[in-house]
């Protein structure tokens, strides 16, 4: 059979160019909300910390609480939400 | 629920609120009355009052704004980010703002409220035909002079019914220009001008001078959205242009073509490929009613809750019949008190129909009614004599298709809620729903199934039709073995059920028929004023129903106790 003509893809003006990677999405995503601050962020161990930032997010959010950057907390993350912060800061 | 820190919340109860500014996306009208209903959410289980104020400092302030809009919380274009507000206090504390990148409607998609026409302003019904076409948006075929229109309702051939769709040709919103429409062309800083513009302007919204000469006269609008303003893209509000070109192939609707994540967009001009003026086709947009309650809940002083079915819950979804969660009312009530409802008292004989005073109906949620499927077959009448009105109490009491039915000792009657037409029976329980036992404690219709659970004991039977599954153990729901007997049932839309056992709850998702982490909880925690170990609890016309012996409590929605009085007399309404 005959091959459909391949997809083009168009970058728009105005978009992002390839957006953010999930865990910069993620990053900037708990430190937006207050589950970590930008100390935290940078002392310790990334992984450790943005684990434990991972699990309150999760814990608040009634999600799995894996400490994982997992589908369902990504899926969260891009969810249309309120720009109030979770957690006081 | 969460309150901010200090417990920060208003020191009066009678608070003002202020509109600043409009999204072109929805009527005016529109926008003040969705404000208008989501604070109404609050103030019917609180003390607290909202006034509108047209000028001056409000309490609570209310703005759109896109990006950067002066208080250093920038929005972040279309999706992700919705809107923020501000706990209660002076100053910016208290007030709301809303993301004009979102496309704002009620949650089901565009909303096109026409003006003049003979509709008296009734919105547009899409798809509607005229001259035998159909046609899902504002058209201008059929006049001369440009100006889109609608019908409002599915056949303008046959009703003859419609309306004027927003259009800067109809009429400019804000400005100095009581609403003038646009002139084109009309020039600006030298320019001439034959549409609407966002030059001049940093926050983004499209405007028009109401003369030939702005730079002269300096008389503007902004103008309304159309309905096939685009949202976001790099020229928000501005409409479709079809056909357009893209990649040399015309397009006459919106397409997905280009775009990995499938959203519809659509060219601004009528050639994509020269132009690159683009912007997203109009989607189901934000509820604009279910976000505004959201905020004005931190307007007064709670914080985001982590119950996911909870209005004060940080992501947003979108519901049909909105009904503030237990959770919610628990919060605000701890900041604010109850409501000024009725205290509940001790029945007193009870005195005839007409001299009792009809509690007031203080507006009560619409469920939305959904073709129910006829019963299987018509129940035998077993014997007239066994009157409803000689039994002192029944088994259980539930609304199966928008019937009453009252169960005792395998029978049943049945009593329309809607009309008047009496009671009718007995019947044989075994004869509608074979192999349920003479005694049931509580029964209940799943709203979006219509399936219905009877339990007796520790046991439940589930029904459709004739067919039934059961019986089953209620352990296998995630009931307790503490739980000898479920006494009652309430159903709360979107899937979920409460069931009562002595002086607890539980909330069932029938779905997956278990009932939900965190119960059970005491009944009293949100139903105050009934009693704590009702015999029956079941819902009917939206109002909450619990039992005890001759009398029952009935309570609203916003869990106020309206009326008290005898189940034989004013329900069954025996002589």
């Amino acid at each position: 059979p005959l091959q459909s003509k391949p997809q083009a893809v168009v970058t728009f003006p105005g978009e992002l160019v390839g957006a953010w990677s999930d865990l910069e999405l993620a990053e900037s995503y708990l430190l937006r909300f207050g589950y970590t601050t930008e100390v935290e962020a940078k002392t310790g161990s990334k992984h450790a910390s943005l684990g434990k930032a991972l699990r309150k997010m999760q814990k608040q959010l009634g999600l799995e609480e894996t400490g994982e950057l997992d589908a369902s907390t990504l899926e969260a993350m891009r969810a249309p939400r309120c720009g109030v912060p979770d957690q006081p800061s | 629920f969460l309150t901010f820190e200090g417990d920060l919340k208003w020191d009066h109860m009678d608070l003002t609120y202020r509109v600043m500014n409009y999204s072109p996306d929805l009527d005016r009208a529109v926008i003040d009355d969705a404000f208008k209903r989501a604070f109404k959410v609050w103030s019917d289980v609180t003390p607290l009052t909202f006034t509108q104020i047209y000028s001056g400092e409000a309490d609570i302030m209310i703005m759109f704004g896109s990006g950067e809009h002066g208080d250093g919380y920038p929005f972040d274009g279309k999706d992700g980010l919705l809107a923020h507000a501000f706990p209660p206090g002076r100053g910016i504390q208290g007030d709301a703002h809303f993301d004009d990148d979102e496309f704002w409607t009620l949650g089901t998609g565009l909303v096109v409220k026409t003006r003049h026409g003979n509709a008296n302003g009734a919105d547009c019904h899409f798809p509607f035909i005229f001259e035998g076409r159909s046609y899902s948006r504002c058209i201008t075929e059929g006049r001369k002079d440009g100006l889109p229109w609608c019908a409002t309702t599915p056949s303008y051939d046959h009703d003859k019914k419609y309306g004027f769709c927003p259009s800067e040709l109809l009429y400019t919103d804000g400005g100095n220009s009581d609403g003038a429409p646009c002139v084109f062309p009309f020039v600006f800083d030298g320019s001439s001008y034959d549409s609407c513009t966002t030059d001049g302007r940093s926050d983004g919204y499209r405007w028009c001078a109401t003369t030939t000469n702005f730079d002269q006269d300096k008389k503007y609008g902004f103008c309304p959205n159309r309905d096939t303003a685009v949202i976001g893209g790099n020229s928000q509000g501005d409409p479709c242009v079809f056909p357009f070109t893209f990649l040399g192939q015309s397009y006459s609707a919106c397409t997905s073509q280009g775009r990995q994540d499938g959203k519809l967009w659509c060219a601004t001009t009528s050639n994509y490929d020269t132009d690159k003026k683009w912007g997203f086709c109009p989607d189901k947009g934000y509820s604009i009613f279910l976000v505004a309650a959201h905020e004005f809940g931190h307007s007064l002083g709670l914080d985001h809750s982590s119950v996911r079915e909870a209005l004060m819950y940080p992501m947003y979804s979108y519901v049909q019949d909105f009904q503030l969660d237990p959770d919610d009312v628990q919060g605000i009530q701890y900041l604010y008190g109850r409501g000024s409802g009725p205290a509940p008292t001790a029945p007193v004989p009870a005195p005839t129909e007409e001299s009792q005073p009809m509690p007031t109906e203080a507006g009560s949620t619409s469920t939305s009614e959904e073709e129910t499927p006829e019963p299987t077959a018509e129940p035998i009448p077993v014997d007239p004599s066994w009157d409803a009105c000689m039994e002192e109490s029944f088994d259980a009491i539930t609304e199966i298709n928008g019937e009453l039915h009252f169960f005792k000792d395998g029978k049943y009657w049945t009593h329309p809620s809607f009309w008047k037409s009496g009671i009718q029976g007995a019947f044989f329980t075994a004869d509608t729903w074979p192999g349920l036992p003479a005694v049931i404690d509580a029964a209940f219709q799943d709203v979006l199934t219509k399936r219905v659970f009877f339990f007796a004991s520790r046991q439940f039977w589930v029904f459709s039709g004739k067919s039934v599954l059961g019986p089953r153990g209620i352990e296998k729901l995630g009931i307790g073995k503490e739980v000898t007997r479920i006494t009652g049932a309430l159903q709360r839309g979107r899937g979920k059920v409460l069931l009562f056992s002595g002086e607890s709850y539980w909330r069932l998702d029938v779905k997956v028929q278990r009932v939900d982490k965190g119960y059970p909880r005491a009944t009293d925690d949100i139903f105050t004023g009934v009693p704590l170990d009702a015999r029956n609890v079941f819902l009917s016309q939206d109002k909450y129903h619990f039992c005890q012996g001759k009398f029952y409590w009935r309570m609203t929605p916003r869990y106020q106790v309206d009326r008290v009085g005898y189940v034989k007399y004013d329900i069954l309404q025996c002589p």
